[in-house]
């Protein structure tokens, strides 16, 4: 859901995603 | 006569960006956003090529950094272009002769950095009171620009605070603990989480803080419990406490998500 993308992009803005 | 011309803009757009950025309180101005945003997404590009997130240390380093260069530089650039708009701004104070280009640039930092006029004296009593303004406008810039680099730093310890606050709550097994413990100290972290967002939105660059550890990494940590927050919600566990909270984690989701995601 939204929610849940607006955290991954929250992840990735932080450098997490990697 | 071109000089002053872009002098003027040049000093115009730097007063309002760094006004706007230290003072406003309402985040930052375009080009200090677009500064801090370009080199965060060379650190995070960086990142993702490197095996550890140590590169990321020094994101908020390079930023401060690079905004104080671009406020200063722009500031001096500025002072020096209007004293190259005319010949006799400057002049040497022993030989009474007009300085040169470079010594109008020495001139102007000079000046700027409150130091005094180095052997040179302005040439008319139009350039004398430039001077006097352009040496306060350096007196204001140093010393505003530091005081806002201490909140900022104020606001990334309160950051870190509050991610290993969320971790050290999550540091249970049991989710039905999680959920107990989130409820006990649900106002504190309620008004820790308002407090990073209004740091979120009087300093934006304290997003570009990154730290090397989960535990005192915000984002992990927040994601975790707003999943704890979502579920225990869904399962009306104690909703007079947690509402509240999920309020505060949406207006803090509204802050990033308009700004920075």
């Amino acid at each position: 859901d939204i929610r849940k993308a607006l955290f991954k992009d929250i992840l990735k803005s932080d450098g997490w995603d990697s | 006569e071109i000089y002053l011309y872009i002098a003027i803009c040049l000093l115009i757009i730097v007063a309002y960006d760094f006004f706007f950025t230290v003072i406003s309180i309402n985040g930052a101005g375009l080009i200090t956003s677009m500064i801090s945003k370009g080199i965060a997404r060379c650190f995070l590009w960086m990142n993702t090529k490197a095996v550890n997130r140590t590169i990321l240390r020094f994101s908020g380093v390079a930023i401060i950094l690079a905004l104080i260069c671009w406020w200063l530089g722009a500031l001096w650039i500025g002072f020096f272009l209007s004293l190259l708009s005319d010949h006799t701004a400057v002049m040497d104070a022993s030989s009474a002769t007009a300085a040169p280009t470079i010594d109008k640039f020495y001139f102007s930092g000079y000046m700027l950095s409150t130091l005094g006029n180095g052997d040179f004296v302005p040439g008319s009593s139009g350039w004398k009171v430039m001077t006097a303004i352009f040496s306060f406008s350096g007196f204001i810039f140093i010393t505003t620009g530091m005081t806002y680099l201490i909140s900022v730093s104020s606001a990334v310890l309160h950051k870190r605070s509050l991610a290993l606050f969320i971790a050290n709550l999550l540091y249970v097994k049991d989710e039905g603990d999680k959920v107990q413990a989130v409820i006990r100290n649900g106002d504190q972290l309620r008004n820790m989480i308002n407090k990073h967002n209004q740091n979120h939105l009087a300093y934006p660059i304290v997003h570009y803080f990154y730290s090397t550890d989960e535990t005192t990494s915000l984002a992990p940590n927040l994601a975790r419990i707003d999943q704890l927050l979502v579920d225990a919600l869904k399962n009306n566990v104690d909703s007079n406490t947690l509402h509240p909270l999920y309020h505060s984690m949406n207006s803090y989701l509204h802050t990033v998500n308009g700004t920075f995601v």
